[in-house]
Order: C-alpha cells, then sequence, then structure tokens
C-alpha cells in the first residue's frame, strides 16, 4: 500500500485528481 | 468462446455499459475535440522549436514526465468511472493502472493529433517530433508518432475509442492480478460492448482485429518507454528522485 500511496488515494477520492 | 467466463449478456446491458463508458471517457478525456480543433492551427514556430530542442535533456524529461502524468490522472478518473473498476479488488485495481495507463494515454493521443502535419497537442501548441529531440529518444518518439498515425487512420468515434481504451485498460492477462477471472469478465463484457458499438456503428468487419493488433504496439511502446526511463535514471537519479512528479515515479518504478 505504501509503495502505491497515491494510486490508493487518487482511487480513494471521490472528486477530482489531488494537486501533484 | 472462452468457455466459463463467457458472460451472458443482452443487448440492454451491452448498450448500458456503452453509454456508461462513453460518458466516463467524454468527462475524463482532458480536451475535448472541440477544443482540439480549435486550437489546431496553432503550432509551434521556428524559434520555439530551437527552444525545446535546446533545453537541457532532464528539464525537458522533467516536462514530458510532467505532462505525462497530467494525463495519467485523467486515465485513473476514467477508470474510476467505468461500471465493475471499483468493485475489483484495491490490488487489480493498481495493477491494471500501473500497466494501463500509459497505454491509454497513448490511445487518446489520436485525438490531439494532425495526421496531415504529423503533430501533437503538447505545452499548447502542435509539436512535430523535433520538439522532443533533446529527449534523447528519437526512435521512441518516432514510433509513438507512428502509432498516432495509425490509430488516426481508423476513425473512431469517441464512443469506440472510449470502448477500446476501457479494453485496454481492463486487460486480464497483466501480471500480479490476484482476481483474474473477475477482470476477465469485465474484459470480455467491454469487448462485447466495443463490438457491439462497431456494428451499430456500420464499421467495417475487419476492425475489431485491427484494434486487437493496437495492443501489441501498445505494449512494445509502454516497455521502450520504461527502458528509456532506466537509461535516464542510470545518468540522471537525483533529476528523477527530487524532480520528478511522484505519481510518475510510482507508476513506471523509478
Amino acid at each position: 500500500k505504501e509503495k502505491h500511496k497515491i494510486l490508493h488515494q487518487l482511487l480513494q477520492n471521490s472528486t477530482s485528481p489531488v494537486d501533484l | 468462446s472462452n468457455g466459463d467466463t463467457s458472460p451472458t449478456v443482452s443487448m440492454a446491458e451491452l448498450d448500458h455499459q456503452a453509454q456508461i463508458i462513453s460518458k466516463s471517457h467524454l468527462e475524463t478525456c482532458q480536451y475535448l475535440r472541440e477544443e482540439l480543433q480549435q486550437m489546431s492551427w496553432q503550432n509551434f514556430l521556428q524559434d520555439e522549436v530551437e527552444s525545446y530542442q535546446s533545453k537541457p535533456r532532464e528539464v525537458m524529461w522533467q516536462l514530458c514526465a510532467v505532462k505525462i502524468t497530467e494525463a495519467i490522472q485523467y486515465v485513473v478518473e476514467f477508470a474510476k468511472r467505468i461500471d465493475g473498476f471499483m468493485d475489483l479488488c484495491q490490488n487489480d485495481q493498481i495493477v491494471l493502472l500501473k500497466a494501463g495507463s500509459l497505454e491509454v494515454v497513448f490511445v487518446r493521443m489520436c485525438r490531439m493529433f494532425d495526421s496531415q502535419n504529423n503533430t501533437v497537442y503538447f505545452d499548447g501548441k502542435f509539436a512535430g517530433p523535433d520538439v522532443f529531440k533533446a529527449l534523447g529518444c528519437d526512435d521512441l518518439i518516432t514510433s509513438v508518432f507512428d502509432f498516432a498515425k495509425s490509430m488516426c487512420s481508423l476513425h473512431l468515434s469517441e464512443d469506440e475509442l472510449a470502448l477500446f481504451s476501457a479494453f485496454v485498460l481492463l486487460s486480464a492477462d497483466r501480471s500480479w492480478l490476484q482476481e483474474k477471472l473477475q477482470v476477465e469478465k469485465l474484459q470480455q463484457k467491454t469487448q462485447l460492448a466495443l463490438q457491439h458499438v462497431l456494428q451499430k456503428n456500420q464499421r467495417e468487419d475487419g476492425l475489431l482485429n485491427k484494434l486487437r493488433c493496437k495492443v501489441s504496439a501498445l505494449r512494445s511502446l509502454c516497455s521502450r518507454h520504461t527502458e528509456k526511463l532506466s537509461a535516464f535514471r542510470a545518468v540522471y537519479p537525483d533529476i528523477v528522485g527530487t524532480h520528478f512528479p511522484p505519481l510518475y515515479k510510482e507508476l513506471f518504478g523509478a
């Protein structure tokens, strides 16, 4: 999970992508 | 034809699947066709091309990594809106996106490609392959442009492109899938929906096969991108480590 932290975050977000 | 995994789906279900995927595609396609058409006359001037060419290699790599990452974020949103994708286990969602998001970016690229001028929308204007010279990956860039050109020659409609993108993303043969059967079912349903739309749009019989052939070309482009990235990283490890977008590093193991 730690390895794909941002992907996890993007998949869980219900709105637009987080600022990367 | 694949025994147990062949889903029994009605025409209404296929229509529904096709509609959801088309809607997801349009909501997440980054640029609408009309917007791209309005910008189509904007090509980089010679001095602008030269300014890209004279950028240090690492600066151009970083710029391209940022653009790829932006496009990938839209692909992630596309995936999330495909009916059934979020029902897959998290491991498989990650596996499919890790392996397929760049492939979908390459598929989507044909919408932003001008076949007549051999240019692609990049950083605000339409750019030819020469704009990317500083990357030091001429062979890969030529292959990416050739792929976009060949995709354009198929003249796919938005709904056909949407379904093909979903089909690519839902590839059930990716390594490390935990619930392969679930992915297989979803991919087969998407393929049936694609077939259904191609028939409805009265496309030629061989088109589905032509699209299937594109899958191996996409895999080859992506593995060559990985090779070029490792070669770059070997020379500029700190640049990748500190200046490349975290999502890009996560996806491509940089």
